[in-house]
């Protein structure tokens, strides 16, 4: 395995602020 | 004269206060102000964010857990209170501006990664994140491949040795690999009020007047 931990670990979706300013 | 005019300016110089502490703007910050109002309506209507409102926005859908959510909340919640305030989330939402100082992103999401709030990112805390992110997206890897992975990174970031990642060694690790906190970028911010369009009509102050 060459990948960072924190590569994978910044993929998550809970990490993704952008949903906050989705329009209902 | 000046007591009344300075009462009923109160909230727009907590705007302009917060713009001019944050990379936004007086508009970008009355068009988050309406933002957050609608949020904090979404479940309890008490004007506040709460953790729930909070996760539930960024899984619009669903109420599930999720580890980085209720990371990202109780960072944002500096006064630690169980409430996101509009100055708290302001200034949050900032760190993730495109022109915010790549240091605030670093410290940022060293205080999101560092789970247990000890100071350090530890070995098990990479651990329980990896372990999150992969069944978060239903996937599995052997034990072993997992171990390896975790032991690498802290290898590769744990310059002095004692087994764990501190504030400094962090700093460094994403010198050498900056893609690490491209997660503390979020380019929709640049625009707050081009992607609302209504916010710049409800907003009672230009920028250029201030």
């Amino acid at each position: 395995t060459c990948l960072n931990a924190f590569d994978i670990i910044s993929l998550s979706p809970g990490f993704d602020l952008s949903s906050l300013f989705e329009k209902d | 004269g000046c007591f009344c005019l300075k009462k009923s300016r109160h909230l727009l110089e907590t705007h302009d206060t917060l713009a001019s502490e944050t990379c936004f703007s007086v508009n970008d910050v009355e068009a988050l102000y309406i933002l957050y109002k609608r949020l904090s309506r979404s479940i309890i209507d008490d004007g506040l964010i709460h953790k729930e409102v909070f996760v539930q926005a960024l899984f619009s859908c669903s109420h599930r857990q999720n580890l980085f959510a209720d990371r990202l909340f109780d960072v944002f919640d500096v006064k630690r209170n169980g409430i996101i305030e509009f100055g708290e989330f302001v200034r949050s939402l900032s760190i993730f501006h495109p022109k915010a100082p790549q240091q605030d992103k670093i410290t940022f999401a060293f205080k999101v990664y560092d789970l247990k709030n000890t100071g350090y990112i530890e070995r098990d805390e990479v651990k329980d994140m990896v372990l999150a992110i992969l069944e978060e997206s239903k996937l599995t890897l052997a034990n072993d491949t997992i171990e390896a992975m975790v032991h690498k990174t802290i290898e590769e970031a744990d310059l002095n040795g004692d087994g764990r990642i501190d504030p400094k060694e962090w700093k460094e690790l994403v010198r050498r690999y900056p893609s690490l906190i491209n997660n503390m970028t979020l380019p929709y911010l640049e625009e707050v009020t081009v992607l609302f369009p209504c916010f710049v009509i409800t907003s009672k102050v230009r920028d250029s007047q201030l």
